[in-house]
This record gives structure tokens, C-alpha cells and sequence, in this order.
């Protein structure tokens, strides 16, 4: 069982697209996977085509709700989703003095963790209390970072951040992985980044690197994963591709 | 004298090399101008060679230092920059219980408005205390997406939230005009946002759309604006071309 976050607080790397097309791609080989939305702009939720959904994050989180009550299907037979909605913003900034509100996730979550084999939590843009959350009931990190310079810093103050929640909430995380998303092998800052992070994070960056590719862009209009909206694009195949690499990281360790 | 707070909460939309190159478009055209920083990513400052400044926006906020003891020049003439740094993340935190902590920004700028023709706040992704007080400080707001669907639904929440403000705390504030970044034509995705942002926001959308363009995402490395990084590249051009129509609305209203 891997709870791993998807994270990055520089904003438009790719975490979404990530959390999502990963997910399904875990979920076509066999593997039983829940997807959390962290982030109240919802578009997790979206790009799996649920729309205004009366029960969320927010209410397992406030303990109103069971987790397993707060669950949707999706198309795919083995993915299933805890959608997020704006609520969860005006939530979390009433958070600010609630006592234990680091772990109030790791607890919410902890009785589902027998019936799936991935939890995969999409962080919103930003180190604040719902990323935090994530951290402390996640055991791994995925930080998904493009290959441009600005996406660097993110990495850096990230994995900084990695170490304090280990320290001081959750020792058993650690980031198992970095991935480069809106990848050009043709173009020298591409290159110069991806040599940048192997070299700081010696091992971590996944070989599978996510290409630019306009389907996957489009898939989340049509509320679907790259997978069904467009089983053949190299967005399909790359996140395929980085599923399988996930799983035999796994068997390695 | 026109303050224009830079937004969009949803993430990586272009809102800081929009900042930083629209800025230095307008000082290249006899402007003086002054961009704050108000993301604790500090973006914006890195981007125009301003590295681990002593004295930063946090400083201002907090009553520390005046704010022209915090404006910074850069290689432009015209152009000025108050920097930001991690610190302002933590200030931000210690807000929330602080009276008046909307509009301590506004206050905190006021004496600066004889001195330059522009103020342009740079904000991070989200709505949270620093956004807020970027546009309890402006009296415009020029909204940054690109033209794929994950970034309409940033459009729409943002233009809730201004009206809001509007009610509440600024009633000078509007919506001036609507950016489109990495934008490309011959994209059917790119266009259908472009004509739903149209018909949404009518006669807000700048003529000028902002191409990708590589020589953009080389240039913060290199701690300059486009201007001065590849004078003659597609990016350049494009945000000249947008800081022209800029000035020739302001002569419009
Ligand atoms: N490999 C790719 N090729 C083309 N477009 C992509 C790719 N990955 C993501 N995108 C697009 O880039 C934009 C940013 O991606 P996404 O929204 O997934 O990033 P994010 O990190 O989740 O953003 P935020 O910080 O707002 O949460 C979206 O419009 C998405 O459709
Ligand atoms: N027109 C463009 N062509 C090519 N690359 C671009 C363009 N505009 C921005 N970029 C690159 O896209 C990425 C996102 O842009 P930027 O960081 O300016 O967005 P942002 O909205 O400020 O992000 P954040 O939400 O993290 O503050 C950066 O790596 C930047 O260099
Ligand atoms: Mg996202
Ligand atoms: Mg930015």
C-alpha cells in the first residue's frame, strides 16, 4: 500500500495531469487506486468528470463524513476519487487554530488504506495547511517539476520543506521520485534542467519523462483520463509508460 | 498613475514573465514603473537579477522599512522592483489575526503613487492574504491565462473574488483587461478558450496575445527582462506590443 503526494508548490508544473493520468494508468494494470483532491480549485475532480459533488474532502476532513462515503467511481473499473470543492478553501482557513490540524487527512484516511493498493493525493500550488496535510499522511513524495528554470527553485524549497514534516510529523516520508513534465529533449533548457535535478537528486528523476503533447491539455474537458479520451496520443503512452516504471520502483526497494 | 495587481490563482499561467516583461515594456517606453513581488516564490525578483535582497516587501508590510528604502533598481532606467523573499510566506502566516491586515499593502504604497507613472504586483497562485492585498492596493487587475481549459475555471473564480473586494474593501477596482499567454493560433484547444474568454469577458481581452516562446523561459536564468535578454525574439516583440496597447487603452478610457 504507497500513499504517495503529488507535489510541487510552483504552480502549472503538472501536478494535476500527473495525479490523474498516473492514477489511471496504475488502475489499467490492476491496481486498486484512490485518488485524493487536495486542492480547491477541484481540478482532479474535474479532469475525472465530477462535477459539483455534495460530499468532499472537506467533509471527511471535519469528520462529518466517513471516507469510504466520500469515495465516486470513474470510468475506470479500479480508480475511484474524493473530490475537493472551493468549500475546502473557506475550510482550511478556519483550520488556522484547530488543534492536530497537520494530521486531520492522515486520520481521515487511514481506514481505507486495506482496500486500495495506491492513494495518490493532488497538492494545490502553495506549502500551506492542505500540502502539509498531504505530507503528514503521505509516505512518499512525488515531486513533479517542468524542465525550466523557474520549476527548479520549487524543487529546492520543496524538499526542504520534506524534511522539516519528517522530523517533526511524519518520519517514514521521503520523495521517491521527481518527474519532468512538458519534457523537449530538443531544447537546451530542457536538457540543462533534467541534468540540474539528476545531479541534486541523484537516482530520483524518473526515466520516464512526460512529453508535451496538446491531448493533454484537451482531456480534461472532456472530463476523462488521456487513457480514454486518447489511448493512442504520447500522452497516453508516456504516463503508461511512468505507471510501469512506478511499479517495478516498488518491487525494487 | 495606474496600479494593476497581475492574477490568477490557478498556477503557471504566466503571471510573473507577464509582470516582469510587461513591466520592462512600459519603462522602454518612457515609463516609470515599480514591480512588486507579493509571492513569497520570489519570482519576480530573481527574474530581474534581485537575489537574497536584505530589505523586501515583508519589510514594508510590517511597517519596518518606508517603502521607497525597499525599491531596488534594475538594469532598466525606468524600471524599479520592491523584492520578496520565503520570509513574506511566513509574515503572511502571522496575519491572520492582525486587524486591518487587508490593506496593509495599499497603506504601505500610498506614498509612492507621485513618484512612477505604473505600479505592477506581481501574485502568487492562489487567494489568500497576499493576493487580497494586491488588489485592495490596485485599482486594476489584469488577469493572466493561457488558453486551455484548466485555466477558464481560474477566469470565473477570479472574477468572483474581485467583485467581492470591490463590494467590500475597493471600490475602485476592475477587471481592465485579460492576458492570454502561451498562446498559439493554429491550436484548435487554444482558440475555443480564446472565443469563450470573448464572448465572456467582451471587449476585455487584449488584441495582443503572448506567443510560446523559449527565449521566455531562458531568460529568468539569466536575471533579466526579454527586452535585454533577446531583444529581437518573438517574446520581445509580443510584450512590446502589449505594453503599446496598454498605454493606448489607458488614453481610451
Ligand atoms: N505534458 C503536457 N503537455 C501539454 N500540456 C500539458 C502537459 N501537462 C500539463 N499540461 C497543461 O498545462 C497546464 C498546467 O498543468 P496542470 O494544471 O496539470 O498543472 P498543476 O501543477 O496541477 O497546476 P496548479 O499549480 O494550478 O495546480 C494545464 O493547462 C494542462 O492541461
Ligand atoms: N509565452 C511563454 N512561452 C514560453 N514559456 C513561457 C511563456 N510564459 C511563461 N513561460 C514559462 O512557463 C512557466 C510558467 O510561467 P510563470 O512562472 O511566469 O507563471 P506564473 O503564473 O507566474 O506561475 P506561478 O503560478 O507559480 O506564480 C515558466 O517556466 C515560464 O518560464
Ligand atoms: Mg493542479
Ligand atoms: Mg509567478
Amino acid at each position: 500500500m504507497r500513499v504517495i503526494a503529488i507535489a510541487n508548490q510552483k504552480g502549472g508544473t503538472g501536478k494535476t495531469t500527473t495525479a490523474v493520468n498516473l492514477s489511471a494508468g496504475l488502475a489499467l494494470r490492476k491496481q486498486k487506486v484512490l485518488l485524493l483532491d487536495a486542492d480547491p480549485q477541484a481540478h482532479s475532480s474535474k479532469h475525472l468528470g465530477v462535477e459539483n459533488p455534495e460530499v468532499t474532502l472537506e467533509h471527511v476532513m471535519s469528520g462529518k463524513v466517513p471516507a469510504v462515503k466520500a469515495t465516486y467511481e470513474t470510468e475506470l473499473e479500479n480508480l475511484f476519487v474524493i473530490p475537493s470543492s472551493l468549500e475546502l478553501g473557506n475550510y482550511e482557513a478556519r483550520l488556522v487554530t484547530e488543534v492536530g490540524r497537520e494530521t486531520l487527512l492522515r486520520n481521515a484516511i487511514k481506514p481505507l488504506h486495506k482496500h486500495v493498493d495506491f492513494i495518490l493525493i493532488d497538492c494545490p500550488p502553495s506549502l500551506d495547511v492542505m500540502t502539509i496535510n498531504a505530507l503528514s499522511a503521505a509516505n512518499e513524495v512525488f515531486i513533479v517539476s517542468q524542465s525550466e528554470y523557474l520549476s527548479l527553485d520549487g524543487v529546492r524549497q520543496l524538499s526542504d520543506t520534506v524534511e522539516i514534516v519528517q522530523g517533526r510529523i511524519n518520519p517514514t516520508l521521503k520523495i521517491s521520485g521527481i518527474i519532468l513534465t512538458m519534457h523537449n529533449d530538443r531544447i537546451v533548457l530542457s536538457r540543462e534542467v533534467f541534468g540540474l535535478l539528476e545531479k541534486s537528486f541523484p537516482g530520483k528523476v524518473f526515466r520516464t519523462k512526460i512529453r508535451r503533447n496538446i491531448r493533454l491539455a484537451e482531456a480534461p474537458s472532456r472530463g476523462q483520463p488521456i487513457q480514454r479520451y486518447a489511448p493512442n496520443s504520447r500522452g497516453a503512452r508516456d504516463y503508461n509508460a511512468l505507471a510501469k516504471e512506478v511499479l517495478s520502483q516498488w518491487s525494487r526497494n
